[in-house]
């Protein structure tokens, strides 16, 4: 399972 | 600089409404994780100002008394259904995950990439593009553009920042808007008023 993070962009 | 213009000329002329629910459409799916994930006091304070000013763009377009019997919607044409349905069918093959939220970020990473498109075929068709709204879609696609270096800077320097479907997304958003940042910087240059060739 890829290591998404999280979407910490705008 | 949108809300600007609209509030100070009480007039959204030349503005494209289509456009402007796309992007609140585009905030709405994208920063759902405002529920659940904290990233920081900017990045909170910054998804709220979005979803607020498309929000309320929206709401002067089409309810305010005297703004909207400025909205051309005649001239503002583009079909809906052409961008949304490929982007969600996309989104929905080409994710990271398969789970409602990620599907719903992916969708609106691509709608946000080609929801300019009902804008630059509006001022096509229009014979005096105001100040403030070329202005508004230089700034626009400039914003993106920006963010291209930023995704450079953290790709040199973080060991696994790898974000393929933003930065696919972000250079072809970027790139819609070439041929009107060519005649936005040739009139600059020359003084004259923004005029696009139809």
């Amino acid at each position: 399972d890829e290591d998404l993070g999280e979407h910490d962009e705008l | 600089v949108l809300l600007l213009k609209i509030r100070a000329t009480r007039s959204c002329r030349g503005i494209s409404l289509k456009t402007q629910e796309l992007y609140a459409l585009v905030f709405i799916c994208r920063y759902l994780d405002l529920f659940y994930s904290y990233i920081s006091l900017y990045n909170t304070v910054m998804k709220v100002t979005y979803l607020a000013t498309a929000f309320s763009i929206v709401r002067y377009m089409r309810f305010d008394k005297v703004v909207r019997q400025t909205y051309d919607k005649e001239q503002d044409t583009f079909r809906y259904i052409f961008l949304i349905a490929p982007c969600a069918l996309l989104a929905l093959v080409l994710n990271h995950r398969f789970s409602p939220t990620e599907v719903l970020w992916t969708f609106s990473i691509y709608l946000e990439a080609v929801a300019i498109l009902p804008q630059l075929v509006l001022m096509q068709r229009t014979q005096n593009i105001d100040n403030l709204t070329a202005n508004y879609v230089a700034l626009l696609g400039a914003y993106r553009g920006f963010y291209i270096l930023n995704w450079i800077y953290r790709f040199a320097t973080e060991k696994h920042y790898r974000q393929w479907i933003v930065w696919i997304s972000g250079v072809a958003q970027t790139a819609l808007y070439a041929d009107f940042f060519y005649y936005y910087a040739l009139c600059w240059k020359a003084n004259q008023r923004l005029q696009l060739p139809a």
